[in-house]
């Protein structure tokens, strides 16, 4: 565990924290993409089925669970008990398009071809790809709330120290992982975008709109 | 250096 990797984890807890509270506080999920939080819970769940096979610590363990626990709970606030304020016209986004060919790629790339190391792999690239549904509802809306435009900062920025995380531990430990670093980056390139957009105008008290 | 897994981050 170094500084990197700790602050990458605490963004990515803050990052559900927040849009928990998003939804439970404007009793509404408009402007979130439920496609993204499907993506989620199945990033999640296919990568931590180790939880039953393999004991790292007890921190990693109970993020895990938190991450699943938090991604399904966050699920039935948008598909059940506000379900009325889903933007589903919105929410058009075909994810067929990113599990499937994520599927093919982790049998193809993988570390070894075992069905816990498949899982793994594909979570890993699915994760990368799973934030496009929820761009493209911005995208397709024009404009995001602040809370949603804070949430997407702090889910962008955990993998973004995750890969000063894995620069750390490639001088430090000589570790690393040409998958994981590989999909990390990926997946911190598609937020870019968004970061200009909320240092340039969320951080100075705007509202996150696109130009027209 | 070896290539490992990152199983033990989040």
């Amino acid at each position: 565990m170094n500084i990197f990797r700790l602050a990458g984890d605490l963004s990515h807890l803050l990052a559900i924290i927040l849009l928990l509270i998003k939804i439970w506080k404007t009793r509404s999920c408009a402007g979130i993409s439920g496609k993204s939080q499907i993506l989620f819970a199945v990033v999640y769940v296919s990568r931590y089925l180790d939880l039953v096979t393999t004991f790292i610590s007890l921190y990693n363990t109970l993020m895990k669970l938190v991450f699943i626990t938090s991604s399904f709970a966050t699920l039935y606030l948008m598909y059940v008990k506000f379900k009325a304020t889903y933007d589903h016209n919105h929410d058009s986004f075909r994810i067929e398009f990113l599990l499937l060919p994520c599927f093919v790629l982790a049998l193809l790339i993988n570390a070894s071809f075992t069905p816990l190391e498949v899982l793994w792999t594909f979570s890993i690239y699915l994760e990368a790809v799973a934030i496009l549904p929820q761009l493209f509802l911005v995208s397709k809306t024009g404009e995001a709330e602040s809370i949603t435009s804070h949430y997407l900062f702090a889910l962008g920025s955990y993998r973004a120290l995750y890969l000063l995380n894995w620069i750390y531990r490639y001088y430090a430990e000589g570790h690393y992982d040409l998958i994981a670093i590989f999909a990390g980056a990926i997946q911190t390139i598609l937020y870019c975008d968004f970061f200009y957009l909320y240092i340039t105008k969320v951080l100075k008290g705007k509202k996150l709109q696109l130009p027209a | 250096l070896k290539h490992q897994n990152s199983h033990d981050e989040l």
